[in-house]
């Protein structure tokens, strides 16, 4: 592996994005690891749309929480295809399902993996170069008060309460640390990321970890 | 827009923020380390921010064993 990998490198990963007052970081999570799959199987780069799943995926609860693998497996089940964001705008409030016929332009989930890499963050790496961002769930109550920096302490592994993307590692410094993309603006953490420890599931990042298939 | 009653009870969240802050912040040893402060955060107390943010299931997924459907 690689000592430094990141997919914002390779122009596969869109904007932070922001949720604002809706609880749909797991639909934000869900989307953005698809849209950059999409784009590392050579398409460009599109968002699509997060208001699709908060609205479509009625195993979760659109703005009062959700789970990335039910929306994962929702996609994989039916077949439905994410349309363009620009087709189906994000509103931050949860609203009535709106269809989209088969030809109507879009992406399919084929395929996803989802697994516990406690003790395993080695071969969450690889995971990530191999297959590209990662949706992970952590736990995400000191984040209340993060600017930036490498958390290290004060997050504890399973409780968590929070999907977020996967985007890269740098393990070339002192302290080896994942790079998160979270959905709550750039104004949050560094432009919209966070930093977390690789090795002891610091926040409970390898504790439920998506991969996405196209 | 905010009334004196909610303004005063989220200046005292920002307040109590600060000194959850300086807690965080005093075990920020290295360089690199996270660091802890005033951000759009910080008006609400700790249950608005969990309840209105914090609300990302975790599935229970299987440990990896390194084997994949893909390979």
């Amino acid at each position: 592996l690689p000592a430094k990998f990141d997919w914002r490198d390779k122009a596969v990963v869109a904007p932070v994005q922001n949720q604002q007052a809706c609880g749909s970081c797991w639909a934000f999570g869900t989307v953005g690891a698809i849209q950059s799959v999409h784009a590392i199987g050579g398409f460009t780069l599109e968002q699509l749309s997060v208001q699709q799943v908060l609205d479509c995926s009625i195993q979760n609860s659109g703005c009062n929480g959700g789970s990335a693998v039910w929306a994962l497996d929702w996609l994989k089940q039916t077949k439905v295809k994410l349309v363009p964001q620009s087709d189906y705008r994000y509103k931050a409030k949860t609203g009535i399902c709106h269809y989209f016929s088969q030809s109507h332009d879009g992406v399919a989930v084929k395929n996803f993996t989802a697994h516990d890499f406690e003790g395993q963050e080695a071969a969450m790496m690889g995971e990530l170069v191999q297959n590209g961002p990662l949706v992970a769930v952590v736990d995400a109550i000191s984040w209340q008060d993060y600017l930036g920096g490498i958390i290290q302490h004060h997050c504890s592994s399973h409780r968590s309460n929070h999907a977020v993307l996967v985007v890269g590692y740098d393990a070339t410094g002192h302290i080896p640390h994942w790079i998160v993309q979270n959905s709550w603006g750039t104004a949050w953490g560094d432009e919209g990321y966070v930093y977390i420890k690789i090795g002891s599931n610091v926040c409970g990042i390898a504790d439920s970890v998506a991969a996405v298939f196209l | 827009d905010v009334t004196s009653d909610e303004f005063n009870r989220r200046h005292n969240y920002f307040r109590d923020s600060k000194k959850r802050q300086a807690r965080l912040n005093s075990f920020s040893a290295v360089p690199q380390s996270a660091t802890y402060g005033i951000n759009q955060f910080s008006d609400l107390s700790p249950k608005q921010f969990r309840d209105l943010y914090l609300t990302g299931s975790a599935t229970r997924v299987p440990h990896y064993s390194g084997l994949t459907p893909e390979n």
